[in-house]
């Protein structure tokens, strides 16, 4: 079963068109393994990909140097999938 | 331990596909002479695509809702459950629902990817698209969402095997695709279809290929407004609305174009709840309340149809 220990999920806010942009090519670039919950479009909609623990140092200092606004919209999300399982168990139960 | 009826059934967590499938048997045995089960196909890997019919007489117009297309988006399996419930439930009790099933057929399929769902709960929470393997890759799967005949293979859809939003080698390549393509031309009379995904809040028409608007704009416009009007008068939600070139992005080979082209004028597509705190991983505790809110913009979108006919 795959595991998701240390990936996060990150909320990019673009404010203009060049961050959407900068977000497109990020998206291109494959050895991230990135996972775009919602795609860069339009700065009037948020971004939210999931980041692979391996691909956190870059992916964050792309998005600093590049000054580009992001929270952290899951901390770890291995641990929001235990819980539900652990949710999925006890209903049964 | 399976409920024993669909009282006993738990609404607010999430399922197995297996406890599903029990929930459809057990609706269905139920309510015997209100609701059936058809297959309407299957999957690659040899699941049945079960389609639960709510039905009061013979020879009707239909009303389609799928919920799950997207393996991943559990809410929309889970919301879907908590429909079929809710139209056993109405029927008799509630006016206008009762009014919608004595002129239309519903038809609502609850788990549109089984084997994606299935491969979600056993290998890969975060899988979106189905599992067929790809000739010449070593990806699997095509985003059932990019694989229906409307601009396939247009902008808005990906070549790449490995992406989420690969578009697959042909149209209907997907059988789970193919086989909904069948049933909406042999069934040869819907007039509303409503494809169920999460997350981002919007309420969505066609197209998605084309910046053209499509004849019913002003109409469909209308309709969008209203139901999420009434989506939002229930928690607050906020939706957005148009037509999915417009609000979302330009995407190609998406279901309700197909739809729309095949002369199901009241297509629609939702985004359900959106947190912004857990994306695909809404909370179960959330299920009950976006099943309500989607449930109050779907009557709108029902009954609109049950009042122009066309």
């Amino acid at each position: 079963k795959e595991t998701f220990v240390g990936h996060q999920v990150l909320r990019i806010t673009a404010k203009n068109e060049a961050e959407i942009v900068l977000l497109k090519e990020l998206s291109q670039l494959e050895h991230l393994e990135l996972d775009f919950w919602r795609e860069p479009i339009d700065e009037s909609l948020p971004v939210d990909v999931r980041v692979p623990f391996h691909s956190l140092q870059p992916v964050r200092s792309f998005l600093a140097y590049n000054e580009i606004h992001y929270d952290i919209m899951i901390e770890d999300l291995q641990d929001l999938l235990d819980t539900e399982q652990q949710e999925m168990m006890s209903s049964r139960a | 331990l399976q409920p024993r009826s669909t009282d006993d059934f738990n609404y607010a967590s999430y399922h197995t596909l297996s406890e599903i499938n029990s929930f459809i048997d057990a609706l269905v045995q139920e309510n015997p002479n209100l609701v059936s089960k058809i297959v309407i196909g299957q999957s690659y890997e040899g699941r049945p695509l079960n389609v639960l019919k709510f039905s009061t007489g013979a020879n009707r117009p239909g009303i389609w809702i799928d919920t799950g297309i997207h393996s991943r988006e559990w809410v929309t399996q889970a919301s879907g459950t908590w429909f079929a419930k809710k139209i056993v439930t109405d029927y008799g009790r509630d006016a206008a629902l009762t009014a919608i099933l004595d002129s239309f057929d519903i038809f609502l399929e609850i788990v549109t990817n089984p084997d994606g769902f299935q491969f979600t709960h056993t290998s890969n929470r975060m899988w979106r698209k189905t599992r067929k393997p790809i000739s010449g890759s070593l990806c699997v799967g095509v985003d059932p969402n990019r694989n229906w005949d409307a601009g396939f293979g247009g902008a808005g859809s990906s070549s790449s095997p490995c992406s989420e939003t690969y578009r697959g080698p042909y149209a209907h390549s997907e059988p789970e695709v193919k086989a909904i393509v069948d049933f909406v031309k042999s069934h040869g009379n819907l007039k509303a279809f409503v494809s169920i995904h999460s997350y981002s809040q919007m309420l969505l028409y066609p197209y998605g290929y084309t910046k053209t608007p499509c004849k019913d704009q002003a109409e469909l416009h209308e309709v969008a407004q209203r139901a999420v009007a009434a989506l939002t008068s229930l928690y607050g939600t906020k939706y957005e609305y148009g037509s999915i070139i417009n609000v979302i992005y330009q995407a190609s080979g998406g279901t309700i174009d197909w739809t729309y082209n095949q002369g199901v004028k009241y297509s629609f597509t939702f985004e359900l709840r959106d947190t912004g705190r857990y994306g695909f991983l809404l909370p179960a505790n959330q299920i009950i309340p976006t099943a309500q809110e989607t449930w109050l913009s779907l009557m709108v979108i029902m009954d609109h149809t049950k009042n122009n006919s066309y």
